[in-house]
């Protein structure tokens, strides 16, 4: 199976 | 005071289209470069940022930055009403809770105007790092659209895998498989009509098609989508806008455990 990371996971908040 | 006055009105028209399924509301920000936004999903799976550059509006008048939060069904709603020819104005004074949208026909004789309530938006600014991409493509956003379209009757997945010899895209549902390959092509007699692949390595990532899907709505916006990826990082799929500016959307790629 595969698993849908969030987009936060690769950029962070400023 | 802001006052935002933009002859081809069709374009903010479009760019409600393209967004107003992904995400429901969002600030808008106004600054001396340009009208922005950048939003994510509900799911936070997905990221928009638009940008229409303050140089492509008639008159840009934006006194001090300013961020205004829009239903963006609602604004879809009002924007419906403009006619396709319409020169469209956005209003807004210090300290408003509304935004006034004006459509002026090309012969001035209708004017109208809409006033929209704002909302109080908690929203998250990501800082999207410069990054190198593995791998550029850029072809035809009808054929992009297609090719999404197509694969999503049979998966709910789409491998996209760049070599020198061309883009593939993939999917395996219940009924089957299927391959589409574009192969690079730029000897075409229209720019608009060519594949071209920048590759410095090649690069395979899987994406929900869904949000693929919801990307392509973007379509109407520009003849050319540019398809940027690298390996375990966000794919950006982006419609730039004629002389404004862009809509990039962002999608994590799915990760196999």
């Amino acid at each position: 199976g595969s698993k849908q990371p969030t987009i936060t996971r690769f950029f962070s908040k400023v | 005071m802001l006052e935002l006055r933009l002859v081809q009105g069709s374009l903010l028209k479009k760019v409600l289209e393209a967004i107003k399924d992904l995400v429901n509301d969002a600030n808008f920000d106004c600054s001396a470069t340009g009208f922005s936004l950048q939003a994510m999903d509900s799911s936070h799976v997905a990221l928009v940022a638009l940008l229409l550059r303050s140089e492509g509006f008639e008159h840009y008048r934006c006194d001090r930055n300013l961020s205004m939060g829009m239903n963006l069904g609602n604004m879809a709603k009002m924007l419906k009403c403009a006619g396709n020819d319409d020169i469209i104005t956005l209003k807004a004074d210090d300290g408003s809770d509304t935004v006034t949208f004006m459509f002026e026909s090309p012969t001035q004789d209708k004017i109208s105007d809409f006033e929209m309530k704002l909302m109080d938006i908690d929203s998250e600014h990501l800082g999207i790092p410069e990054a190198e991409y593995h791998a550029i493509v850029r072809m035809p956003s009808s054929e992009f659209g297609r090719i999404c379209k197509d694969l999503s009757s049979i998966g709910d997945t789409v491998v996209i895998s760049v070599t020198k010899e061309g883009v593939k895209f993939s999917t395996r549902g219940d009924i089957g498989t299927a391959n589409i390959v574009c192969r690079q092509n730029n000897t075409v007699d229209k720019p608009e009509e060519a594949t071209i692949i920048e590759m410095t390595e090649p690069v395979s990532l899987t994406f929900a098609l869904r949000y693929m899907n919801s990307f392509t709505k973007a379509t109407p916006l520009s003849s050319i989508v540019t398809l940027s990826l690298s390996s375990d990082l966000p794919v950006v799929v982006e419609y730039k806008i004629a002389e404004m500016g862009y809509i990039r959307f962002y999608l994590a790629p799915k990760i196999e455990e």
